[in-house]
């Protein structure tokens, strides 16, 4: 099992662990920052890891995980990243050679409302914990309240749906605090959402089946980011816009980042397929992340090497 | 803690579109309280859905009846969450 100091990347952890964890790895590399950049709707923090080496409004990578509160491989293969990406600079020229021009955001628990609402009280829950107006359901599907598509097939209008979108776009805070953070930084190059657990990796759009402009570049990206992923351990992955790969969604993340300007957009859907779904042995945490981390680095080299 | 005892998730595979659509159907019965884990949209992509242990059987003798092939992929979802919990107790310590 893989550690650092007392943490073990190998386990699943509660939201208080694994925001201790954060404040470790700033204690421990000088270039790695923690700041908030909002709060959920039940008033607790949304924590980023911010790597940067120097320099003022550089161009940025954004990485976010758990979204999906159940979706735990999620959270964790995060943490894994985030203590690679601290350790391995300076020693890996790649990483080094990116952060010593791009900064590098890292949003390892997106939704942990609904993530200490799993540990707590219902391992199952996906959404946010917002209270509807005029509803006896609780949540909204965070991956279908952003503005592009908003409302339209793809997502569900009904409060008590796992795909319910929420009454208006940026309707949650974790949304909005994202959405905020991207606006002001303004620079964003390549934006990474990583959910679970059907072995994807997606590019916009998934709300129209009109293809995006730069369809045949992330088309390639993914191919070679996939072709890393898959040389670790055979893990078998598709790639393709999200509307052709796996079905028709409205209100995504990666769709609103693309129509901002930012074109390297993409999602990842982790593992498993086949087994275990949402509840993937914490023995594969480390494997899932090392795999992911393959491809992670191609689209962070492409970004690098083709800014725009 | 909610406990899921006698839940099953089941994957299916659709042959066709009238068997996507059918899932779809089956999607649409708000009193089953199924949880879709993948939602059915193409026959290319398998549907996961995880089933309270209530609607179990109604949701096995709809899909013999339509002829829509599926496999268990979780027997029982309280055990697998037994198990990660006590994983989880055993990294604490």
């Amino acid at each position: 099992r893989q550690r650092s100091g007392s943490f073990d990347f190998g386990a699943y952890h509660t939201l208080d662990d694994i925001n201790s964890e954060l404040d470790h790895l700033v204690s421990e590399y000088s270039f790695v920052e923690k700041i908030q950049i909002g709060e959920s709707y039940e008033k607790r923090p949304l924590y980023v890891l911010k790597f940067s080496t120097g320099g003022s409004n550089r161009p940025a990578i954004w990485l976010d995980a758990g979204i999906h509160s159940r979706e735990w491989v999620t959270q964790a293969s995060a943490l894994w990243i985030a203590n690679k990406i601290a350790s391995d600079y300076g020693t890996d020229a790649s990483i080094t050679s990116l952060l010593d021009k791009m900064d590098l955001f890292l949003l390892p628990v997106a939704n942990p409302d609904g993530f200490v609402y799993t540990h707590t009280s219902n391992r199952m829950w996906r959404k946010t914990r917002s209270k509807i107006p005029g509803s006896i359901c609780v949540g909204v599907d965070p991956n279908r309240n952003w503005d592009a598509g908003f409302g339209e097939a793809g997502a569900s209008g009904n409060s008590c749906s796992e795909t319910y979108h929420g009454p208006y776009p940026n309707s949650e805070p974790e949304v909005k605090s994202i959405v905020d953070f991207v606006k002001s930084h303004g620079n964003i190059k390549a934006f990474v959402s990583i959910h679970s657990y059907s072995q994807l990796l997606l590019y916009p759009y998934g709300y129209t089946e009109t293809p995006v402009p730069d369809q045949q570049e992330l088309h390639e990206v993914s191919a070679k980011a996939v072709a890393a992923l898959s040389s670790l351990y055979g893990t078998k992955y598709k790639y393709g816009s999200i509307i052709t790969t796996i079905y028709r969604a409205s209100g995504g993340t990666i769709d609103w980042t693309y129509n901002q300007g930012i074109k390297y957009s993409f999602t990842f859907e982790l593992r498993d397929t086949g087994r275990y779904g949402f509840l993937l042995p914490a023995k594969q945490i480390v494997p899932t992340a090392e795999e992911t981390w393959l491809a992670l680095k191609v689209i962070m080299e492409h970004t690098r090497d083709n800014m725009y | 803690l909610e406990t899921f005892v006698g839940h099953q998730v089941l994957r299916i595979k659709t042959k066709n579109e009238e068997e996507v659509k059918q899932l779809q159907l089956l999607e649409s019965l708000e009193h089953l309280e199924l949880d879709f884990w993948i939602n059915p949209s193409a026959t290319a992509v398998p549907v996961d859905v995880r089933i309270p242990a209530v609607s179990v059987q109604s949701v096995k003798a709809f899909l013999e009846s339509q002829g829509i092939e599926y496999s268990i992929l979780i027997e029982d979802l309280q055990d697998v969450l037994d198990k990660e919990k006590q994983d989880m107790a055993e990294s604490a310590q």
